[in-house]
C-alpha cells in the first residue's frame, strides 16, 4: 500500500514506500499519533567577506541553510525480527543512517554517521538533522542546561533584556547536552542525545541538532585556525568522519517528563560489558 | 599502588570549556584525547581489581572498540567447544533492560543466561554500506585485516539489578538457534 510499517512493539514507524522518507509516528499503547518528517541539511560557513565575522569554532554565522537531497536512488534497507526494526538509509556518499524500534521501547533510536564533509566547493559546511511535526509549539522549546533543568527557550526573545535580532538561527541555537523538547496543547516530543551537540527550533513543530560541522575560515576569537580537523593515513587526510545517537520520543502532554530523566540517565551510563572465555559448559551460576 | 589519578586529571582538565564545546586548537584536542586514552588504559588493564580472578579485563578480553563493531573475544571462533561469557553491569539504581549488541563472526551461535536457559537472540547483518562508511578507516587506522570484518550484529535482551550484574554465555548451535532478521530492500525515487 506504498507504506511500509517498522516496528515489532507499540511504537510503529511509517515510511513513504515511493519516497523512502519518514512520515508518520504512531504508539498504540498512548495512542499518539503524528506525521512527521526527517531530513538532514546544512548552514553553510560565512566566510566573513562582508561584515568581518567568519563563521568558526566558536562563533556559528551561518549564510544561508541548503537542503541535503539524496543522491540517486533512494535505499531504504529495513531489518525485521523479534527484538528490533532497523531501517538503513543511505542518504549520500557521506551521511548514513539507521533507525532502530526496539519491541520493548516506547522511542526510535537513530544512528547517524556523517563525513567526511565535503569541502571542494570552498563552503564551509555545519551539518544538521531536521525532526518536522505539524504541532503548534508558539516558538517555544525547551532545553537542558549542562543535563540539569530544562529551561524555557523563546525563538527571537528574552526574558532579561530587549533582543534585536540579527542571526535569527544563531541567535536561537543552545547547546544540548541531554536533550530538548517541545509541545503543543496535546503532545511533547522529546529528543535525546548520547553527545553534545547544538540544537535549536527554528520553525514551529521542529526540533533541529547540529551533529557535524567543517568550517575553512578561523572566527577570531582566539583559536586562531579554522575548525577542520582531519585524520591522515600514510600521507593520505580526510576530514572527519562521526558518529552519534539520538532518541526521538513522542508522549501525550505531560507524560514526557519521567522517560527524559530516567532514559537519560540510561543513555548517560549504558550497561558496562566484560568478556571472557570458558570451555564446554562449565559455567557455575554466579 | 595502581590508582585513578592519571583518569582524574585527564577528566579535570577536559572540564575546560574549549574541550566541553570542541574548540580547542588541534593540538589541544590531540592532548586531551591522549591524556584520557592514559587514564582509561590505566583504570582497566586489572590494576585496580587484582581480586578478580576470572572476569578480569586482561589483554586478551577487552573490548574498547566495540562502538565501531571491533570486539575480538566475541568475533572469536566458538566452533571448538568454547563459549564466550559476557558480563553485564548495571551502574544505575534501578533495574534495567536494555539490548546487548556484540559483533559476530557465525550466524550459528545461542545465547543463555546464567541459569543455562536459552533466550531470544536476533541476529543483524551487517550491511557493507553502512560497515563501510564507518569503519573501513578507523580499521585501516588499527591496522585491523578485513578480512576478520564481523558477519552480524548478535543481539539480545539483558536484564540487569540495580547497581549489579547478569551473567549471559554465547556458545556455537548445531544450527541457526537466533531469529535471524529479516531483510527488506525498498527502494524509491529519489526527491529532487
Amino acid at each position: 500500500n506504498d507504506t511500509i510499517e517498522v516496528g515489532p512493539g507499540n511504537l510503529k514507524l511509517i515510511y513513504s514506500g515511493n519516497k523512502g522518507k519518514l512520515t508518520q509516528y504512531f504508539n498504540s499503547r498512548s495512542s499518539v499519533k503524528e506525521s512527521i518528517e526527517q531530513s538532514f541539511s546544512y548552514y553553510a560557513g560565512d566566510d566573513g567577506s562582508v561584515d568581518k565575522q567568519a563563521d568558526g569554532a566558536y562563533i556559528f554565522r551561518p549564510n544561508g541553510t541548503y537542503p541535503i537531497q539524496s543522491e540517486g536512488q533512494d535505499h531504504l534497507t529495513v531489518l525485521r525480527g523479534p527484538l528490533l526494526d532497523e531501517v538503513h538509509q543511505r542518504i549520500n556518499s557521506w551521511i548514513y543512517q539507521v533507525t532502530r524500534v526496539y519491541k520493548e521501547k516506547e522511542h526510535a533510536e537513530i544512528e547517524f554517521t556523517v563525513g567526511p564533509i565535503p569541502i571542494g566547493d570552498g563552503i564551509g559546511k555545519e551539518i544538521v538533522t531536521k525532526i518536522t511535526t505539524s504541532m503548534e509549539t508558539n516558538k517555544t522549546f525547551y532545553t537542558d542546561s549542562n543535563g540539569r533543568d530544562f529551561i524555557e527557550r523563546i525563538r527571537d526573545y528574552r526574558k532579561d533584556w530587549d533582543l534585536q535580532v540579527n542571526q535569527p538561527v544563531a541567535g536561537n541555537y543552545y547547546p544540548i547536552n541531554l536533550g530538548i523538547y517541545a509541545k503543543d496543547n496535546n503532545t511533547e516530543m522529546s529528543v535525546l542525545v548520547d553527545r553534545s551537540v547544538g540544537g535549536s527550533s527554528i520553525v514551529d513543530g521542529q526540533l533541529e541538532l547540529m551533529v557535524h560541522r567543517r568550517l575553512l575560515h578561523d572566527d577570531d576569537r582566539g583559536v586562531e585556525e579554522p575548525l577542520n580537523e582531519t585524520v591522515c593515513i600514510q600521507d593520505v587526510c580526510k576530514g572527519l568522519t562521526i558518529t552519534g545517537k539520538y532518541y526521538l520520543r513522542l508522549d501525550p502532554l505531560g507524560e514526557g517528563a519521567k522517560w527524559r530523566r530516567s532514559f537519560g540517565q540510561e543513555i548517560y551510563s549504558p550497561f558496562l560489558l566484560a568478556f571472557t572465555e570458558q570451555e564446554g559448559d562449565t559455567w557455575t551460576s554466579s | 599502588r595502581p590508582n585513578t589519578d592519571s583518569l582524574a586529571d585527564a577528566l579535570a582538565i577536559a572540564q575546560h570549556h574549549d574541550a566541553v564545546s570542541g574548540t580547542e586548537k588541534q593540538h589541544v584536542a590531540d592532548d586531551y584525547a591522549k591524556r584520557l586514552s592514559i587514564g582509561y588504559n590505566e583504570s582497566r588493564d586489572q590494576k585496580l581489581a587484582a581480586i578478580v580472578h576470572q572476569l578480569s579485563f586482561n589483554r586478551q578480553i577487552k573490548c574498547p572498540l566495540l562502538n565501531i563493531s571491533y570486539c575480538p573475544p566475541s568475533e572469536a571462533d566458538l566452533s571448538n567447544g568454547k563459549s564466550l561469557v559476557i558480563v553485564v553491569y548495571n551502574s544505575l539504581g534501578w533495574k534495567r533492560e536494555d539490548i546487548i549488541k556484540i559483533p559476530v563472526v557465525s550466524a550459528n551461535v545461542t545465547v543463555r543466561d546464567f541459569t543455562g536457559k536459552e533466550i531470544e537472540s536476533q541476529l543483524l547483518p551487517l550491511l557493507n554500506a553502512s560497515v563501510g562508511i564507518r569503519n573501513d578507516h578507523v580499521r585501516a587506522y588499527l591496522g585491523i585485516s578485513p578480512s576478520v570484518t564481523p558477519s552480524y550484529w548478535l543481539t539480545f535482551s539483558a536484564t540487569v539489578p540495580p547497581l549489579g550484574f547478569s551473567t549471559y554465555i554465547v556458545s556455537s548451535a548445531t544450527q541457526t538457534a537466533t531469529s535471524s532478521a529479516r531483510r527488506t530492500v525498498y527502494k524509491s525515487e529519489a526527491s529532487q
